[in-house]
């Protein structure tokens, strides 16, 4: 899955994802990915975010617009993004999980669940500080 | 130290990244740069989680989900389970500029992309069909099936309705087999 966040020079915020789900899915399954506030949520008054992983388990914590909601109180994206991964760990420990946010003033942050085999989380950034697609990564 | 404008997104897809910084540049907006973005990975498959070709279902059909939403006027976008239509978010953004809706799924879904103008196709690829055909020799495992007959863990479907089972099935996790 692709989740992306673009904050535009004058504070205005999008958010999308894509994605072609979970492999040998049953047909007909929708993921986290389309459900505004579970796949990516928006607003421009507090920032973006957009997640990534077990869609079945995450799209019922809606983690994106938690994020963004804590956002909007003043939290820093990277601990916005850390406290919708625990909200969503407290009853599924074992889930698979990602999420990116940024606010609106271009901070930005990212999170995800610490599992066997995924220890670490890596994501993209590009801003006038970085002139170029930068590879970032955080310890779940 | 913070500056704007900003584009980040989920894992190493730099190429994604840089479609939407582009977009920014030439003057669009951050809902244009969001959907060039998503685009150049549905265009490139990315890690294989997205866009055509990849994450076949039971019936080996690839079908995609996207959204986009505008955090200035709340308008969201959506499609699920969208079939025969490569270019997934682009079609959730026709949702929203085009119908009253926020989301469309199924069949149903990619008629409508195809009065907007996309073009149907098959979204299987030699890839694809040789990851499904390796998938029903392993006896369609892994699956999401749970609390049928036959076992799931063990058979292939079609299943029906099954005992409960007291404790759930222990499952690997692929990272690379997620939305």
């Amino acid at each position: 899955t692709i989740g992306m966040v673009v904050i535009g020079r004058d504070g205005q915020i999008a958010a999308g994802t894509s994605t072609n789900g979970a492999n040998y899915k049953v047909p007909g399954r929708v993921g986290d990915s389309p459900i505004a506030g579970a796949g990516s949520y928006a607003e421009s008054a507090a920032g973006g975010a957009a997640a990534t992983g077990n869609g079945d388990v995450m799209m019922r914590f809606l983690p994106s617009y938690l994020a963004v909601e804590l956002m909007r109180i003043g939290t820093e994206p990277s601990t916005a993004c850390e406290t919708a991964i625990s909200r969503i760990k407290r009853h599924n420990p074992g889930f698979f999980g990602a999420i990116i946010c940024a606010n609106s003033t271009g901070h930005y942050g990212a999170a995800c669940n610490k599992i066997p085999g995924f220890t670490r989380f890596p994501f993209v950034v590009y801003n006038s500080q970085t002139n170029t697609p930068l590879l970032q990564s955080v310890d779940c | 130290r913070a500056t704007l404008p900003l584009v980040i997104n989920t894992w190493e897809f730099q190429h994604a990244a840089d479609a939407a910084w582009r977009a920014l540049q030439a003057g669009g907006s951050v809902m244009d740069a969001v959907e060039k973005g998503c685009s150049r990975c549905e265009a490139e498959q990315c890690d294989g989680s997205v866009g055509f070709g990849g994450h076949p279902d039971e019936r080996g059909e690839t079908t995609l989900d996207a959204m986009i939403m505008n955090g200035n006027t709340m308008e969201v976008g959506a499609v699920g389970d969208l079939r025969r239509i490569k270019n997934a978010i682009s079609v959730a953004r026709a949702v929203m500029e085009h119908t009253e809706h926020t989301l469309l799924v199924g069949e149903s879904a990619s008629q409508f992309a195809e009065n907007m103008g996309f073009t149907a196709e098959d979204l299987t690829t030699n890839n694809s069909i040789s990851v499904f055909t390796q998938w029903l020799k392993d006896n369609c495992q892994p699956n999401n099936r749970k609390n049928v007959s036959p076992d799931p863990s063990k058979y292939c479907g079609p299943y029906k309705p099954g005992p409960t089972l007291k404790h759930r099935r222990r499952r690997e996790i692929d990272i690379h087999a997620h939305d």
